[in-house]
Parts: C-alpha cells; sequence; structure tokens
C-alpha cells in the first residue's frame, strides 16, 4: 500500500561515496573511456594553439549534437582572433573516432641555435591506441602579419619531412608540401602529413620530423621570422602543432572486470 | 506458457480462456487500488567530470546529462513508451504466472555518443567520440 513513486525511488541508495569506492568508481569510468590510468598532463595549459583547435573541433561536434535532441554543458570558450577549422577539417572529423593534436617536441633554443634559415619540428606519436588508422594528418603553423618593408613580397614556404639524422651525415630531406604566401597574409598555414604519418606509425624509427625552409622570391633562403612564421618563440595561441584524424580500424571489446 | 512442453500439451482453448480472464482481472484490480502507476520514463541524471575532480586534464565537457531509464512496465503496456511486441506478450504470461516469468524491464531504447576532449600524459590533446553514453529513449523490453 504505497505509491509507485517511493518504491522506485527506496530502490537507490543515496550516501556519500567513501574514498576508495570512489577510486574504484573513478577507475572504472576511466576503463569505460579506454585509459589504463588518469592521465596526468605536466605541461599543459587550455590556452595553447593545440588545445583552442581541437575545442574549435570539439564544438563543432556538439553544435551538429543537438538538433538530435541531447544537449551536454559547453565550456566558455577563450575567444580568438581567427577561424581555426577549416571545411576540410569538418570533413575528415565526420569521418573520424578520435582526433589527436601533438606538440612540438624541438625546444626552441635548441631550434634557434642550430638553424637559422630553417626549422625543425618533431612529434611523438608513438601514444596513439593500438587499431586506429590515420585518415588525414595535418601540420599547421601560424602566420603573422610582417613588417610594412616586406608587405609586396611573397616567399615559399617548403616542410621537409627528415630522411636522415644530422648527426650520421648530411641531412637527407623529402619534399612533402610547398606553399607560396604573401608578406601581408595572416593566418594558419595548413600542410598536409597523411601519407608521412601513416609511415611513422608503421615505421616509428624513421620519424625524424620536419623541416620547414623559407625562401625569398628570387630563391634565397630567408630566416622563418622575416615572414611573420611562429615557430618557436611567439604568443601560446600561435604555436605549430600536428594535428591527426583516426579511424578505429578494429573493435575493441573492454576486458572482464 | 513459461514451461513450453506444459503448454503444448493443454487444451488450445484453455489458455486462451486464462489469458482474458488475467487482463479482465487485472483490470479490475487496477481501477480498484485507484492510484496511477508510474510507467518507464527517462529520468535526470548528470555524470559530473568536476565531482570525479578531473577538470585538470578533461578540458570539456565538464560533464554531461546521461540520464536513465526508471518504472514500472505494467499492463496496458502500450500507454506506456516504446514496448516491444514480446514485451507485451511476458506482460500477459506474468500475470498468468507471475512466480516464473518477470515483468518486462524498462531499459534504453534509444542510445547517442558524446565526445570527450581531454590531455593525455604527455600534453597532447585527444578529442574522442564515446558511443552509447546517453539515454535519448526507454521503454519496455
Amino acid at each position: 500500500n504505497f505509491s509507485m513513486d517511493n518504491e522506485v525511488r527506496s530502490s537507490f541508495i543515496q550516501r556519500r561515496l567513501r574514498s576508495q569506492e570512489r577510486r574504484e568508481m573513478q577507475r572504472e569510468i576511466l576503463s569505460i573511456l579506454g585509459l589504463p590510468h588518469r592521465p596526468r598532463p605536466h605541461v599543459h595549459t587550455k590556452h595553447n594553439a593545440a588545445p583552442m583547435f581541437m575545442l574549435d573541433l570539439y564544438n563543432t561536434i556538439s553544435t551538429d549534437a543537438e538538433p538530435h535532441g541531447y544537449s551536454y554543458y559547453k565550456p566558455a570558450l577563450p575567444t580568438q582572433a581567427s577561424p581555426m577549422v577549416t571545411s576540410q577539417d569538418s570533413r575528415f572529423l565526420d569521418d573520424a573516432d578520435m582526433v589527436m593534436s601533438f606538440v612540438n617536441l624541438v625546444e626552441q633554443d635548441q631550434d634557434l641555435l642550430h638553424q637559422q634559415h630553417r626549422r625543425e619540428f618533431r612529434f611523438d606519436l608513438s601514444r596513439i591506441p593500438e587499431g586506429e588508422a590515420v585518415t588525414a594528418a595535418e601540420f599547421r603553423i601560424y602566420k603573422d602579419f610582417v613588417q610594412e618593408r616586406y608587405e609586396n613580397e611573397t616567399f615559399i614556404v617548403s616542410i621537409y619531412q627528415v630522411l636522415q639524422a644530422p648527426s650520421n651525415s648530411e641531412v637527407e630531406l623529402l619534399l612533402l608540401d610547398q606553399r607560396d604566401i604573401w608578406a601581408a597574409e595572416e593566418g594558419w598555414l595548413v600542410f598536409d602529413l597523411t601519407p608521412t604519418s601513416n609511415l611513422w606509425l608503421v615505421k616509428p624509427e624513421q620519424n625524424l620530423g620536419l623541416q620547414l625552409v623559407l625562401e625569398d622570391s628570387h630563391g634565397h633562403r630567408r630566416n622563418p621570422r622575416l615572414a611573420g612564421l611562429v615557430t618557436g618563440t611567439g604568443p601560446q595561441d600561435k604555436q605549430p602543432f600536428m594535428v591527426a584524424f583516426f579511424k578505429a580500424s578494429e573493435v575493441r571489446f573492454r576486458s572482464i572486470r | 506458457s513459461a514451461h513450453g512442453s506444459k503448454g503444448r500439451q493443454s487444451n488450445r482453448s484453455k489458455p486462451q480462456r486464462t489469458v482474458q480472464d488475467a487482463l479482465k482481472a487485472v483490470e479490475a484490480a487496477t481501477d480498484n487500488l485507484g492510484f496511477s502507476k508510474e510507467g518507464c520514463k527517462k529520468h535526470e541524471l548528470y555524470v559530473s567530470f568536476r565531482d570525479l575532480g578531473w577538470q585538470d586534464w578533461i578540458i570539456a565537457p565538464e560533464g554531461y546529462a546521461a540520464y536513465y531509464c526508471e518504472g514500472e512496465c505494467a499492463f496496458p503496456l502500450n500507454s506506456y513508451m516504446n514496448a516491444t511486441n514480446h514485451a507485451i506478450v511476458q506482460t500477459l504470461v506474468h500475470f498468468i504466472n507471475p512466480e516464473t516469468v518477470p515483468k518486462p524491464c524498462c531499459a534504453p531504447t534509444q542510445l547517442h555518443g558524446i565526445s570527450v576532449l581531454y590531455f593525455d600524459d604527455s600534453s597532447n590533446v585527444i578529442l574522442k567520440k564515446y558511443r552509447n553514453m546517453v539515454v535519448r529513449a526507454c521503454g519496455c523490453h
């Protein structure tokens, strides 16, 4: 002789979790998320270029999902000068199960010490979960507006894959992509890294990084900074990074718990 | 019948009468009790990543509305949400043999995914889609 509502409520025990239970619950949710443990990022800021770009992608997905009737919390976003997500990125995103951005591992000082007219970039792809295949990958670098005296000049930006380590002998390079830019241009330059990423996944020992070379209209190598390329030093939200889109190539089962 | 062999051995017209009798009895009982049963419904459930203390590595979302399904799958089932044909039959059989056959279960019939954006140990950022994380609709199974 009781209401059904009370019956429903009484089946749930409401109490505060003990710390051990809390840890176990966190462990179970991490397992559902496919993570072996809680990530502990050592250095990070949500206002770096890569997290901001990824947040843009996240919001693209969230906006697409809303008309279907469910919604979830959307964080207050840092505003940015120019949109980072292109229509091509949106297409890659539709097809992807996972997107991952990679920070540049080459330290600024080390980079400046060795090169004046080229810049090196390295990305660690070893942490990609098994069973994920790269469907697209990009290297993204920001180009700022440059001083007036170069305003009418054009430059050629070339991205090379390093084939041989510099310590062995002469550096061997493979041209991946090239772009003509105006000095007055401003915004993100995007270079295709899809075949290179696939190679690096299969043969990690061949991941010796990328080199960027800047040439002026006369074919002379110039310092990338001259064209406004933000390579190492510069604002956090304009730092270069790599992004890869993945599709799960196999169905993964959770382990029995 | 909950016990297949016994059912097949009995007179064909007898189970038919039994079901009809059971339905009438349930209708009468429901009317007499005079309370409205809480049917199978979608209820609010918010999973907070912030409450888990994960805001240092999860960039977005702060949490998400997961919902859950709860409520009785009771006769007449077609007045509730999304009952399968089998659930309706199971309800009828439950009336006849409540000790052996339970009522159908209230469970999700449609689920949706969420996307989670987080840092890994190397401060790389991962955006991953997880399927079947949000209840979109409930029903009796």
